[in-house]
């Protein structure tokens, strides 16, 4: 891999969103790989519905959670995703009103990536950003700089919250994730997070997947 | 019922105070303490003592009291185990003018508690906690810093009781944060964020995601590592 990658500098990210008082933090993780799947494989950058899949994944909870894995299933069968300006996001869930034709982008698969986090920055580099899961644990007051918190206290097997790797790096020689996160551009670094990489700190390695677009 | 006050160093008051005097400072607490539980759930007052500081425009009360928990057989409703019974409470209340304010609010079963407060490692690097009672500035300071968070982040609160509340949050949450960030090992920096009113199970209820616990998903592929592609 190489020894930094950033899409955020190449065009394949959005701008960071805003789930409210919502845990639909699995949509937002979804649509941001899709989106980055979409630009990379199809060459736009569309910003894409979290609340079609709140409405119309009937396999996750929507704002009491879901999983990145179901939702892809879900686009899939929909036949898509429609685009945030035509499916809006209200931060609840609401009757299905998804439309086919209005869809703008689709997916042909999805897949579950390795656990090895150098294998994961070279798949970000050459694929792009990647959906993850991660235990929240320190982010309810995180400000800025790269976190690392003691295993114990962010312990890998209590993930509870989906975000989006979108490139890696260093900081005066610690290895960091960049990361996007749902909560609005108020919160953390321009409502992004920087966790150290390397050490599967917060399991951040144990729920990586992406979709596939032919 | 007031309890016997203990021997006192020179310049701090003797637990002395009289019911009456107590009544008002201890309902509030009590309120405090119950706020948000449904009817039924609510603890009550055991034995209780008090002393009184003078700050600016009003007093500072500092009061010991038990708490009975109710039997509660719900854990869904009563967040206390049941074996948990009586609690041994320390609140500080500020009296300005008949207004009430919950400064601090330390509570924990009665056997455990005392060992929590030994802990000499826990006092020495939250050197605020240490103080007792708090600096005369410390509420005055605290206010400042809360309110500027309102306005940072646009709060607006139901009523003052709501507010009070938040800002009782709002300082433990300062305190949390500073063990989080004493005990991180990387560059991050840990402080006052738009979730700082939050208690943590109001945070994790409202914004964080169960399911990834709970359910393995459903099962995909996997990826061939880059260097097979």
């Amino acid at each position: 891999a190489p020894p930094e990658w950033d899409w955020r500098k190449k065009g394949a990210v959005t701008e960071v969103k805003d789930q409210g008082m919502c845990g639909s933090c699995w949509a937002f993780s979804v649509t941001g790989n899709v989106e980055g799947q979409w630009f990379l494989n199809r060459g736009t950058l569309l910003s894409l519905s979290e609340q079609e899949l709140l409405d119309c994944d009937k396999m996750d909870k929507a704002c009491f959670g879901g999983l990145p894995s179901n939702a892809y299933t879900a686009i899939k069968d929909l036949g898509g995703l429609e685009t945030e300006d035509d499916y809006s996001y209200q931060g609840h869930v609401q009757a299905c009103s998804f439309s086919a034709q209005r869809a703008k982008v689709y997916i042909n698969d999805s897949l579950e990536l390795s656990k090895n986090e150098n294998k994961m920055a070279a798949w970000l580099a050459q694929k792009g950003p990647i959906s993850v899961a991660i235990n929240a644990f320190g982010m309810q007051f995180y400000r800025h700089g790269i976190a690392h918190p003691l295993r114990p206290l962010c312990s890998p097997w209590l993930i509870d919250h989906a975000v989006l790797l979108v490139g890696y790096g260093n900081r005066s020689n610690t290895p960091y994730w960049a990361i996007k996160n749902s909560w609005g551009s108020n919160w953390g670094e321009e409502g992004y997070y920087y966790l150290y990489r390397g050490s599967g700190a917060c399991g951040v390695n144990t729920m990586a997947s992406s979709a596939v677009v032919n | 019922v007031p309890v016997p006050a203990e021997p006192w160093t020179d310049d701090e008051q003797a637990w002395d105070l009289s019911s009456s005097e107590l009544l008002a400072p201890a309902r509030f607490a009590l309120d405090m303490y119950n706020y948000g539980r449904a009817a039924g759930t609510r603890a009550v007052l055991g034995a209780i003592r008090g002393r009184v500081r003078r700050v600016g425009r009003g007093s500072l009360f500092s009061l010991e009291a038990t708490v009975e928990e109710p039997l509660c057989n719900d854990p869904l409703v009563c967040p206390l185990p049941m074996s948990n019974k009586t609690m041994l409470c320390s609140f500080q209340v500020l009296d300005e003018l008949g207004k009430h304010m919950l400064l601090r609010r330390d509570c924990g079963p009665v056997n455990t508690k005392v060992t929590e407060y030994g802990n000499e490692t826990f006092s020495s690097f939250l050197p605020l906690l240490n103080k007792d009672p708090l600096p005369q500035d410390f509420s005055a300071e605290m206010a400042t810093v809360f309110k500027h968070f309102m306005t940072t982040y646009n709060r607006t609160y139901k009523s003052r009781e709501e507010a009070q509340w938040r800002f009782t949050v709002f300082t433990r949450n300062l305190i949390r944060a500073q063990k989080i960030q004493a005990l991180d090992q990387g560059t991050a920096e840990y402080g006052i964020t738009k979730f700082s009113d939050l208690t943590e199970e109001e945070f994790y209820t409202i914004y964080l995601n169960p399911v990834l616990q709970k359910e393995p998903g459903r099962k995909m592929s996997l990826a061939k590592s880059i260097n097979d592609l």
